[in-house]
């Protein structure tokens, strides 16, 4: 879940 | 990486683009709050603190560079530049923009996802964005006529945000755990706050006139 919540966006 | 965020994305280049082609072309930052450019290199050094300890991808970390350094150059330019800092509109831009920052801080130490020291940075990062054209709006109604270059600028800075959401949207059906409701919600106020904007740059794209703000 915190995968999820990795912030990959600019 | 999908089509609506690439596309979000490459329209935040543009609109820097359009930015540093407007003061390099006309060496002039007239019309342009500084204020704003501030608040923005605000929110990029917040968001990108784990841009060397967080790597998800060389496209990520070479606009999260580009992002960081066009920004601190513009507001170098309109501080430090001898020519251009002199056509930077003092007197009309004037908002309070640290009651903006103040406010975001405080939101963002009440709401985020985890609090930690870069999540709580993170969401200040996501709220700061949401208002920190405030001052430029508020600049462009101040003074009357907005050049073209300007105008282009604002409408793609509002724009990239509205396909983010597009991307939020796609992501929230084709991704289970997908769940980014602080920068959604953030980023449906950032663009709403562009709505009159884009209501006249469209009227001023199909009547073929010079774009203007009413007062």
């Amino acid at each position: 879940r915190w995968r999820s919540n990795r912030h990959d966006e600019l | 990486m999908n089509i609506f965020r690439f596309a979000g994305d490459m329209t935040h280049l543009i609109s820097i683009l359009v930015l540093l082609l407007k003061i390099y072309a006309t060496k002039s930052c007239s019309g342009i709050s500084r204020k704003t450019q501030e608040l923005y290199a605000l929110v990029f050094l917040a968001r990108y603190v784990d841009i060397f300890t967080e790597f998800i991808s060389v496209y990520n970390t070479i606009m999260k560079i580009v992002f960081i350094a066009s920004t601190l150059a513009i507001v170098w330019c309109m501080r430090g530049h001898r020519v251009v800092r002199r056509s930077y509109d003092k007197e009309l831009d004037t908002f309070r923009h640290y009651f903006l920052i103040a406010a975001s801080l405080v939101l963002a130490l009440l709401v985020h996802e985890k609090f930690t020291f870069q999540e709580i940075l993170w969401a200040f990062s996501i709220y700061l964005e949401a208002v920190a054209i405030l001052p430029q709006l508020v600049l462009l109604q101040r003074s009357g006529n907005v050049d073209n270059l300007t105008g282009q600028y604002v409408f793609f800075l509002g724009a990239y945000r509205g396909l983010y959401i597009l991307n939020w949207i796609y992501r929230y059906f084709t991704e289970p755990h997908f769940s980014r409701w602080i920068a959604c919600v953030s980023g449906l106020v950032q663009t709403a706050l562009y709505a009159d904007f884009f209501y006249y740059y469209f009227l001023s794209w199909k009547n073929n006139a010079k774009l203007k703000l009413p007062a």
